[in-house]
């Protein structure tokens, strides 16, 4: 039953089972944490290797003499202009405040999607399963079109960009500078597994943007009563203190950290409970609530607290989510660290939902069809979109200014070598 | 936790099948058949598909001509088990009485099943 036990499977396995548990790229022949290779934690996860051979090239590290012989930060800018011989990275970076952004998440971070045309069976056909394999070697997760480092057009035909797109049009020169330190499941109480897979040289880097967003599995879990495995305020407190200190001794000075609060999830199913569910579209048989209630009663609910038809627990754990939102608040109001500056925002999932009716859209279509609990694709983009009108009206140091070279460095590279 | 994305996996695949017997009016092992033909061939998911056809695939005929709804199909090959003690879990409604008379009679369809022995077996 287990493949891995076959001797010539061994080895692969072994390697892939340490990807999936560190959350490292797969295949990263110089070990510099960046690959050539999409899934398995490639750049499908953080901008992709532009030589990966060469562990001192990678994107996001500040240019090694001016970039005037090779591209060390994968920005696709590089080379000796003929006309003055002065570098194009000295010329059009210098003093633009390049910047990366890095994504401390959850499942929703990931952006996990399971296609819903994997389960309706009057429109499946040979294209259905077309991206199946990548979904699987990805964990069922899309970064490469999540709201925070997406770098894909949206599928949704959406205008709106990801919070990476953002930062490369502000300044060309943050090109591949993202990571997407997720993981499904993903939690205050354990980042501390997988955010030694963030990369960031203190000395040798630009500075970051990094968005703490665990924003459910600490009031999420499958158990049959889930409060007591709910993470208390006190909890809360100790675990993001301590990866603000990691942080603060990994990341570059001159960064930025922001830490988003949880949402109100009772939205959940006072927008979903009596609505057919994929499987159960043909035959009108199948509504969320029976999913909910069937994942419930095998105990692999991804959130029993807001998933469930018991009002009451909705509202506890909408309480607990409101008062680890408050502990959020309350360090980034009173903490002080040497190497970034903290911030604090909300889960504004109402007021995208405003924008959203705005627009003539119905609150259900901002919900992952088949899981019912993650924000979909729009939802995602939405959110990206009002985090940077956010910061750009609040904080607007903390994305640094407009590049006024951008034009000339898309004239010179073009798409500077793409993701 | 794995034997319970097991029950969720298989109960959804049973769905699938069924609909599509459903959709394009075929037989159930044409379906099975079909829905191994929509896979890609990478990471020998289609391989797969057609190996759990060729070891489950006889039982889910059975089944499923038997009337057996997704539910009955995952737990009379024993993809969906109740624990002691704990509730029968069931994605589709049905009335007590039918779901224990037809699982009376998937019981009995299994019980010849050169699979299910193999599988009882170490």
């Amino acid at each position: 039953s287990d493949i891995c036990s076959l001797p010539f499977l061994a080895k692969i396995c072994k390697k892939i089972k340490f990807s999936i548990q560190t959350s490292m790229p797969f295949k990263d022949v110089d070990s510099d944490k960046y690959s050539v290779f999409p899934t398995l934690r490639g750049y499908h996860w953080r901008g992709r290797d532009c030589n990966d051979s060469d562990k001192n090239v990678y994107p996001g590290r500040r240019p090694d003499n001016w970039d005037a012989h090779q591209d060390s930060n994968c920005n696709g800018i590089w080379g000796i202009d003929p006309k003055d011989g002065i570098p194009y990275e000295k010329k059009f970076c210098e003093g633009s405040q390049p910047r990366g952004i890095i994504l401390l998440g959850d499942s929703a971070g990931a952006h996990f999607h399971i296609p819903p045309e994997w389960l309706i069976a009057s429109q499946m056909s040979v294209n259905s399963f077309s991206n199946l394999p990548t979904a699987l070697t990805d964990e069922f997760d899309w970064p490469q079109l999540s709201g925070a480092t997406g770098f894909l057009d949206s599928t949704s035909g959406f205008e709106e960009k990801s919070i990476y797109l953002h930062l490369r049009k502000r300044n060309r020169c943050n090109h591949r500078d993202y990571q997407n330190i997720s993981r499904n499941g993903g939690s205050s109480q354990n980042l501390k597994k997988f955010i030694e897979s963030l990369s960031r040289n203190q000395q040798l880097d630009h500075p970051a943007i990094v968005i703490y967003a665990m924003i459910g599995n600490d009031v999420c879990n499958g158990r049959a009563d889930p409060v007591p495995e709910m993470t208390t305020p006190e909890q809360l407190y100790s675990n993001v203190m301590q990866t603000l200190k990691h942080l603060d001794s990994h990341l570059p000075e001159g960064s930025h950290v922001v830490l988003h609060g949880l949402p109100n999830g009772t939205f959940l199913w006072e927008n979903l409970h009596d609505r057919y569910h994929p499987l159960g579209q043909l035959n009108k048989d199948v509504t969320y609530a029976q999913v909910f209630s069937f994942l419930s009663c095998l105990k692999i609910n991804p959130c029993h607290g807001w998933m469930s038809s018991n009002k009451t627990l909705r509202t506890l754990t909408s309480e607990r989510a409101q008062q680890l939102s408050d502990t959020l608040k309350k360090i980034a109001a009173s903490e002080k660290f040497t190497n970034f500056d903290l911030f604090y925002m909300d889960f504004a999932f109402e007021e995208i939902i405003e924008e959203w009716w705005r627009r003539g859209g119905q609150p259900w279509q901002l919900i992952e069809p088949v899981d019912g609990f993650h924000p979909n694709e729009v939802a995602s983009l939405l959110l990206a979109d009002l985090f940077w009108k956010k910061v750009q009206l609040q904080w607007p140091q903390v994305l640094g200014k407009e590049n006024p070279f951008n034009s000339q460095i898309e004239q010179v590279f073009g798409d500077q070598g793409g993701h | 936790h794995s034997s319970s994305h097991h029950c969720v996996g298989c109960v959804m695949v049973m769905s699938v099948i069924t609909q599509l017997t459903q959709v394009h009016n075929s037989t159930v092992e044409a379906s099975m058949e079909r829905l191994c033909s929509y896979l890609p061939g990478k990471l020998l998911l289609k391989t797969t598909c057609y190996l759990l056809v060729h070891i489950f695939g006889s039982d889910i005929i059975k089944l499923l001509d038997a009337d057996m709804n997704a539910d009955m199909v995952c737990h009379a090959l024993e993809f969906c088990k109740q624990d002691a003690g704990q509730p029968q879990c069931h994605l589709y409604p049905l009335p007590k009485e039918i779901w224990n008379l037809r699982q009376k009679k998937s019981r009995h369809i299994v019980k010849k099943s050169v699979t299910m022995k193999y599988l009882k077996g170490d």
